[in-house]
């Protein structure tokens, strides 16, 4: 099913 | 010494529901909050520049673990024409906020204990968006809000001159339309919560317009500018199908 993706992956520490 | 004024109080209240505490970051060229809710679906970063205080005195770093939670209580008793100030010496481990309101004249004190907060640290990359669009922060907040009533999540549809938010649900479906100005390097169509929109939209007073900057597969933006900053809040896209 579609959710929502983890904000982290996007912006998740170098 | 730390010593900043603010005149947009209101700014708490934005970002009450999806922060419930974070570290302040103060610099001599002003204040900066970056946070990720919860659920890790929103980023709230916050940006307001030394010369939208009066006055703004800064001498070195200072991080400030605030509860946003209890910002909220002692701003909303305030009012909304209330100002803040926050006042810190060589001690991090407390603070001072001071509350003026402007029409009484009434001063409220509190020193406050620096929180410790265990807090991501978030780079956000510059990114290129298919669609930026600025509209009324009014007319948006309507939008979200009536939908919200019914619906759960909205899909945004922009096209050259238009963006129109649709959305259904167990009782039907629902559609806004609003005309806009802005430019789109081509049509563009993404799903996003209403919920979340609804709570973002809590920043409306701060500024006349919003900027929603829209791409497929990356995170949304919806910007509100401040008196030399912003308030901007980002959105986790859809994944898998």
């Amino acid at each position: 099913p579609a959710g929502q993706g983890s904000l982290l992956s996007y912006f998740g520490q170098k | 010494l730390f010593h900043a004024r603010f005149e947009q109080a209101g700014l708490v209240d934005a970002i009450k529901d999806l922060i419930q505490d974070s570290d302040f970051h103060c610099r001599d060229s002003g204040i900066a909050l970056r946070n990720m809710d919860n659920s890790q679906v929103a980023v709230v970063v916050i940006l307001l520049e030394a010369g939208g205080f009066l006055p703004y005195h800064c001498d070195r770093r200072l991080n400030l673990g605030i509860s946003l939670t209890s910002l909220t209580k002692i701003v909303h008793y305030a009012g909304d024409e209330a100002t803040l100030a926050l006042k810190a010496n060589d001690n991090p481990d407390t603070f001072n906020l001071v509350l003026e309101c402007l029409q009484t004249g009434c001063i409220i004190k509190y020193d406050i204990k620096s929180r410790d907060i265990d807090q991501e640290h978030l780079e956000i990359p510059k990114t290129d968006y298919a669609a930026t669009i600025t509209i009324p922060s009014a007319e948006f907040q309507r939008i979200c809000r009536n939908l919200s009533q019914l619906l759960e999540s909205v899909a945004n549809e922009a096209s050259e001159e238009r963006i129109k938010f649709s959305s259904s649900g167990d009782i039907g479906s629902g559609s806004a339309t609003l005309r806009h100005n802005s430019d789109l390097t081509g049509p563009i169509a993404l799903t996003i919560s209403l919920k979340y929109l609804v709570n973002f939209s809590k920043a409306t007073a701060l500024s006349y317009s919003v900027t929603l900057s829209l791409s497929s597969e990356v995170p949304q933006l919806v910007e509100y500018k401040v008196e030399s900053g912003f308030a901007r809040f980002y959105f986790a896209p859809q994944i898998g199908e």
